[in-house]
């Protein structure tokens, strides 16, 4: 995901 | 996903629409903190600057619509809406938002994995969404009645950031390389912020007796 594996959640 | 992080972000949908519903049917925001409620849309819009640039998946673009769209209605009703204004106790809900805005954008320009403005407001999102319940922890101990819907309410609010850092270590695990200590230093703190609360609700509910907070 875009920016880093966090980005993902919310 | 994994199962953490889907009852996380399921507990958080419940606890929005808990409040929506709430001060919709009895048109009422009695125990509701509008400051708390506009921190969290505050939150909402820095961190979800990416929703139009980055499409992750339609689960993730759905809820960030939905936490946006709850949010401002939230603070619309409570600001604007005819009946349920009457009910916004302004001289009670006294906490100054800049008192957390201030220190955390602050805190987003020193601290934060990039220095990009996108990162910047969403390391803010995070410091900021973690002590945005204040005022209203503030309010409910002040008020010292808690209706129980505002007491699951904030409830609801905790267990879904609990949630989450059962998510960050699950991931932790299980995926290489995913360490964001930004994230899990603001999740422990907001969590921890709640624990209090988490105790008084806990043992109202034990004892059976109406919640009350120590003033």
């Amino acid at each position: 995901a875009p920016g880093g594996v966090h980005k993902d959640e919310l | 996903m994994n199962i953490f992080r889907l009852a996380g972000d399921m507990t958080h949908l419940f606890s929005v629409l808990v409040l929506l519903l709430k001060i919709h049917t009895i048109k009422s925001c009695a125990g509701i903190s509008l400051k708390t409620q506009e921190l969290y849309a505050l939150v909402f819009t820095t961190r979800y600057l990416d929703i139009f640039t980055d499409f992750i998946s339609l689960y993730n673009t759905v809820m960030k619509l939905i936490f946006l769209g709850s949010s401002f209605s939230i603070v619309w009703y409570i600001r604007r809406h005819k009946i349920v204004r009457r009910s916004y106790d302004k001289d009670q809900d006294t906490f100054r938002h800049y008192f957390l805005v201030i220190p955390c954008l602050v805190l987003a320009v020193f601290i934060n994995h990039k220095f990009t403005f996108k990162e910047v407001m969403w390391t803010f999102s995070l410091y900021l969404e973690a002590v945005a319940i204040l005022p209203q922890l503030v309010l409910l101990q002040r008020t010292r009645n808690i209706d129980n819907l505002t007491g699951q309410y904030v409830f609801l609010l905790g267990a879904y950031r609990a949630l989450y850092i059962l998510n960050w270590i699950y991931r932790h695990f299980t995926e290489p390389h995913y360490v964001h200590w930004i994230t899990w230093i603001a999740g422990v703190v907001q969590t921890l912020l709640y624990a209090d609360f988490f105790y008084y609700y806990f043992q109202s509910w034990k004892n059976n007796e109406k919640l009350q907070l120590p003033a």
